[in-house]
């Protein structure tokens, strides 16, 4: 039996290093599609987009975009509904998203 | 019997991690078809003009969504660095991957709602090495469903 | 105060925080607006 474990043992730890590399890879890829200039200026939603998932006529719709490692802090809800907002590399947009 | 106990015990925690590093993966999947999909979507409506000024929202960005009758206290630094909100009740926060895929662009993997056809469609968005993992997707939710079934750990693996 | 920290601005891979924070808000909801006040709990967001 403890041989049979140890065989099964060196088969998955094969697997999970494999899942190691493909994480990696893909993690590296996407990164590369998403700064890649001719996608990025087609990596947008609509306004349209939000209004067809959120219903506008009874939803409000806050966009926030954010520059890399902003730090978002949200209050223990138990105590208040309160969210900060803190940017180090510029400044941050905060809009909603218009009913029409 | 110790030394198999200890071995039996090692064996789960692989399992478990195997489980957790699939699903990452999977995951990975899902945001790169999604992304691939928006940008094809998008490319193909800007033929016929670019989008309107001012309508379009570029990633990444999160979404805070909450009912209208909600009075928000904001705060804003002057150089825009800070924000503060206080709501006076609850709300929601989604990020980009969320709403792509509430928008439909990967496809109802993640729910088990893809069709053949967007299978297809899917496979084509990501390297042939991955195409299995998104095949597991659509074929997990059948997995789910024929619970019965056994499969060794190795399989799940 | 605890106060939950996320890291934001970059491409992906927060969805599963905000999952956990979405939970709490809306349970808390419920136990702060106890009695008098009405809570209006956001309208989940469609799927299409």
């Amino acid at each position: 039996r403890s041989q049979e474990l140890v065989k099964e043992l060196q088969d998955l730890q094969v697997a999970e290093q494999q899942l190691e590399s493909l994480i990696q890879m893909c993690t590296t890829q996407f990164k590369l599609l998403t700064e890649d200039p001719e996608n990025k200026g087609s990596a947008y939603v609509t306004c349209q987009d939000l209004r067809s998932i959120a219903d506008p006529s009874e939803q409000l719709v806050m966009v926030i975009k954010a520059p890399p490692e902003t730090q978002m802090q949200v209050s223990d809800p138990k105590e208040a509904f309160q969210i900060a907002v803190k940017s180090t590399q510029g400044p941050i947009d905060v809009f909603l998203c218009p009913e029409e | 019997a110790q030394e198999c106990q200890n071995l039996e015990v090692e064996k789960q925690q692989r399992i478990e991690r195997i489980k957790q590093k699939r699903s990452q993966l999977q995951e990975l999947l899902l945001q790169q078809i999604a992304f691939k999909n928006l940008v094809q979507r998008n490319q193909h409506k800007e033929i016929w003009g670019p989008p309107s000024v001012n309508s379009t929202i570029q990633l990444p960005f999160l979404v805070i969504n909450t009912s209208k009758r909600t009075v928000i206290d904001c705060s804003i630094s002057s150089d825009k660095f800070e924000y503060l909100f206080n709501f006076d009740n609850a709300f929601e926060i989604h990020d980009d991957t969320d709403l792509l895929k509430r928008m439909g662009m990967s496809l109802g993997l993640e729910t088990g709602k893809c069709s053949s056809e967007d299978l297809r469609t899917a496979k084509s968005l990501v390297p042939k090495a991955l195409e299995n993992y998104v095949t597991d997707m659509y074929t997990k939710h059948d997995l789910f469903l024929e619970s019965s079934q056994t499969h060794s750990a190795l399989d799940m693996a | 105060r605890t106060r939950i920290l996320v890291s934001i601005g970059e491409s992906f891979g927060t969805s599963e925080k905000f999952q956990k924070i979405n939970q709490m808000v809306c349970t808390n909801d419920r136990q702060l607006k106890r009695g008098a006040e009405v809570s209006i709990a956001p309208k989940p967001l469609k799927r299409l």
